[in-house]
Parts: C-alpha cells; structure tokens; sequence
C-alpha cells in the first residue's frame, strides 16, 4: 500500500499531463495493484519507494551536516553524536517505516559500500576504491580479466581507474595509495611501468595539475 | 601533485558531463 502511494505520487509528480500511453494513472495503477510481487515492476517499485523515505529520512531525521547515501537496498550515514542518539534515530526510523527490513552494520573496522572502502581513524571518515579480494586471488584472474576488461584498450582502463581513484579517495594520501594499486593491478597484467608513468603525466595534464 | 585541484577539475569535468548528457537525453 505505501509503494502504491509513493508510485502515484511519483507518477503525477514527473508526468505533466497524467498520461502514459494515453491510459490514466489510475488505470496504470489498478493493473500494477495485486500483481507486483515477484514482478520485473518490484525492484523499481521499491526504488520509488525509498525515494520518498530518503527525503523523509533526510530532512526530518539527519542532520544537515551529515552524510546519507543510499545504493538500491544499501545506505551509509554518518553519525557525529551519540550513540544513544543513533539508537533512537534508528527506533525512531523502524516505527515510522515498519516494512523496511534493517540490518545495521558499523564502520568499527572497514567495510565497503558497493565498491568504495569506508573507514574511519579515530573518528575521521575515510574513503577509497574497494579492490574485491578475489580479484587478487590468481586462480580466478583470467576469467575476471575478461569480464573487468573487455574489448578495452589499456588507456581507457587506465584513465577509468585514475577518474574512479580521484572520485572515491577522500585525501591526497589515499589517492597515492591507489594509484599504486592500480600500477601493480598493470603490471600483473604484464604490461609495462612506463605506460603507467605516460598514462598518469597525461591525466594530470589533462585536469591542469 | 595538487591533489585538491584535481579533484576540483574532475569535479567540473563530471558535472558538465552530466549536464550534457541531460542536453542530450531532452533533445532526444
């Protein structure tokens, strides 16, 4: 019922004259009604949903100066006070979404959420590249070679990995650090340092550092 | 390396990106 409300109200919010295919919202509606669950129309149903919860999480829940981000069925906050204060900002979230399922997992030691790594230092967030530990484990890397990298010249995966590294890393010490990830990450693939020194001088010079 | 302008650029960089794709996606 409340995915329901939040698709009507999404559909009339983003289509201006109410019509899809010349049917009315209604009728879209009463041919979703009862035959969504297990549907290919579920997964951007929930998504509509949580839209809707995001903002209500986000403007009546967390503080303007913390961070919410969510992923499909994944989300990450930061918390800058109390414990006991999180504890009622989740009960607080459970009453008012009872459907929603929550597991809860803290950043005590580093996690990943998708592919960033998310950490903290004594209560500093960090941020980097997630490097899944199976991509390093050589039994598998021919098959994973192929699916990372397929039909791709080195430089656009060079420069796709520097674009990913400069976007995730929170500091100048973590983007050095995965920089060099991604020299070693080359040269297992047997390619040489060179390529990796003329791919960075030219990524640098192309953003005028 | 600055590494702060970096990110800025990347960050402008991204930005018009997604304002041309957006360009395109209503022209289209």
């Amino acid at each position: 019922g409340e995915a329901i409300n939040a698709l009507e109200n999404f559909l009339n919010t983003y289509i201006p004259d109410h019509l899809i295919l010349g049917m009315t919202i209604d009728t879209i509606l009463q041919l979703i009604r009862g035959s969504a669950s297990g549907s290919p129309l579920t997964i951007p149903l929930v998504y509509i949903y949580f839209f809707y919860t995001d903002q209500i999480i986000m403007n009546d829940l967390i503080d303007k100066n913390e961070l919410f981000v969510r992923y499909r069925d994944e989300a990450f906050i930061t918390w800058n006070h109390s414990e006991q204060q999180l504890s009622s900002l989740f009960s607080i979230a459970k009453s008012r979404f009872p459907e929603v399922k929550w597991h809860i997992s803290s950043i005590d030691y580093p996690i990943h959420f998708v592919d960033i790594k998310v950490g903290h230092n004594t209560g500093h967030l960090f941020t980097g590249v997630y490097h899944q530990e199976m991509f390093y484990n050589d039994f598998l890397s021919s098959e994973l070679n192929q699916l990372q990298n397929p039909n791709e010249n080195i430089w656009n995966w060079l420069r796709k990995a520097l674009l990913k590294a400069v976007r995730y890393c929170c500091d100048s010490v973590m983007f050095h650090s995965e920089t060099g990830e991604i020299q070693r990450e080359l040269l297992r693939r047997g390619h040489s340092e060179h390529i990796f020194d003329e791919a960075l001088d030219e990524f640098y010079e192309d953003f005028g550092v | 390396v600055n590494y702060e302008k970096l990110r800025k650029h990347v960050s402008i960089y991204d930005k018009n990106r997604a304002a041309a794709k957006k360009e395109r996606s209503e022209n289209s």
